[in-house]
């Protein structure tokens, strides 16, 4: 695997609500496939179910309390410590280092740069059309466009034309072509926004997802026995104009039942618009023939509770909250290589693909986000990062995730003995 | 040993015992409890506890409230035993 380059995606706010995690309702074909040639991890874990910090802890390996970033207000470099990126590590180590669209959380706690040039080799890109994300594109009932939360739009008649996503897609893939001309290694990092709020997606979406068949969540009810102190408000959703005419009362709710379907159902449609987007970046990279050397990590900043326990959105501790999908695709390890005009990622329409079983490496070993520092260098063959010693403020380049190669092996059925050894 | 049980830790800041505004999105100077949770496939183990963010310190001899769930029998976390006595041990052995 020396020498390989490394295509990081990540996707903003999405749990694992994709076919290969066994959701029946999503129609995820593309990320489905990429799983079918990857090490799938069932039971992995964000540390912290906010953007800025859970991407500044994986993108660093270090937990919160060492980037001491909670919030959004500042940057680790100057407030906790000057740590080593993952992108900062690899471009160091010789590689082109690439960042498209959402990886950093963007403003001070990437220094307002996306840790520009510390983590990359070309200034980020970030998509043209990310400005108008939560500008008034979303018609409402009244023929009038509103800053809501349900948002599927005509494309055609949004400004610009077109999505930041889709923007990022182009982006890579003419990243990817330059690659391929000047034959660097690569690191390229590209981060999807959605399904992150608002939820806005082109309108066709929604036909995969009929409303009748959208149910509620099955514990849609605040539990009795939940402390106050764990119970997150969902003030950003409760901000959006939509939901603000629901009247909806603080703390506790509930959002009516007919809006909370149409929440689920757009959820679900921004899934399967982001999953186009992967499989088109994915169908780019077996077009410049780099699918045979390029090793793929999939994974997001953190979950979304999508009713569950009468919340909504991320900030709490609650498994779909900081729960994420994980997986990895390593060239002749995960998957065998391609034959000569073979392709590994076909692109696959989600109105028209017929899924079928998801044949993937999974394990369900309980892992953490901040051990991807450690596994994407054990996995391109560079020197393992140490792990970090207590604490590590002055130490630049440590990681507090231990690499989970280990666990590319594990199958199902080892897992299960495992938990039954323990529980014993 | 080859048959320890990995564990995912996450943790998450409160401005305050009960749900306020800034909940959700708490700025650093206004944290006063931090919620650490421990999981593993078979729970999962939360303890809020005071946090003073000038020193970025948890009090965990401070503890505000608990959270335990069994993922055997509750793996949506519906079900807060952390008050039982049932597992009254348990919890003490994990303080």
């Amino acid at each position: 695997q020396d020498g390989m380059n490394v295509l990081f995606i990540v996707a903003d706010d999405l749990r694992p609500a994709l076919g290969c995690y066994g959701d029946s309702l999503v129609k995820s074909p593309n990320i489905d496939q990429l799983a079918s040639r990857s090490v799938v991890f069932q039971n992995a874990y964000a540390q912290q179910a906010v953007c800025a910090p859970s991407r500044v802890s994986f993108l660093t390996g270090r937990r919160p309390d060492t980037t001491r970033l909670y919030d959004f207000h500042s940057y680790w470099r100057v407030h906790a410590g000057n740590y080593s990126t993952i992108p900062q590590y690899f471009k160091e180590n010789g590689y082109t280092t690439m960042s498209v669209g959402k990886v950093f959380h963007p403003g001070i706690s990437s220094n307002h740069s996306d840790d520009y040039p510390y983590s990359w080799s070309l200034p980020p890109f970030h998509p043209s059309a990310e400005k108008y994300e939560n500008s008034k594109t979303c018609k409402g009932k009244d023929g009038e466009l509103h800053a809501n939360l349900v948002c599927p739009v005509d494309v055609a008649e949004v400004p610009l034309g077109t999505l930041p996503d889709i923007q990022s897609t182009e982006e890579a893939r003419r990243l990817l072509n330059i690659m391929k001309i000047k034959k660097r290694k690569f690191f390229l990092a590209v981060g999807y926004h959605k399904p992150h709020i608002p939820l806005r997606y082109p309108q066709e979406f929604l036909k995969l997802y009929p409303l009748e068949n959208i149910t509620l969540a099955p514990d849609p009810r605040v539990p009795e026995e939940l402390p106050a102190v764990a119970y997150n408000p969902w003030m950003d959703i409760r901000q959006r104009e939509d939901v603000q005419a629901l009247n909806v009362s603080f703390p506790y709710g509930p959002i009516p039942e007919d809006f909370q379907r149409q929440i689920r159902q757009s959820y679900f449609a921004a899934v399967s618009y982001l999953d186009t987007q992967v499989g088109l970046l994915l169908n780019a990279l077996d077009d410049v023939g780099l699918s045979n050397n390029t090793i793929v990590m999939f994974t997001a900043d953190h979950g979304w509770s999508l009713g569950e326990h009468g919340e909504w959105a991320k900030y709490s501790n609650f498994d779909v909250a900081t729960r994420v999908p994980l997986m990895f695709y390593v060239p002749g390890k995960t998957s065998s290589f391609a034959r000569p005009g073979e392709r590994i990622f076909p692109y696959l329409d989600p109105f028209t693909h017929i899924s079928d079983s998801v044949a993937a490496g999974k394990t369900k070993k309980m892992v953490e986000l901040v051990s991807l520092f450690s596994t994407l260098a054990e996995l391109a063959g560079l020197w393992v990062p140490p792990v970090c010693p207590e604490p590590s403020f002055h130490v630049a380049l440590c990681t507090q995730g231990p690499s989970i190669v280990q666990y590319f092996n594990s199958t199902e059925e080892e897992d299960d003995y495992d938990n039954d050894y323990d529980t014993e | 040993d080859d048959h320890e049980e990995p564990i995912a830790f996450s943790q998450y800041p409160r401005p305050a015992d009960i749900p306020e505004w800034d909940s959700d999105k708490p700025e650093l100077k206004d944290i006063k409890i931090m919620g650490y949770s421990m999981r593993t496939v078979d729970y999962r183990y939360t303890l809020w506890v005071g946090f003073n963010p000038s020193n970025f310190s948890a009090n965990l001899q401070d503890v505000h409230a608990g959270e335990l769930y069994m993922v055997g029998s509750d793996p949506s976390e519906d079900h807060n035993i952390y008050n039982s006595t049932l597992h009254g041990n348990l919890v003490k052995k994990f303080l």
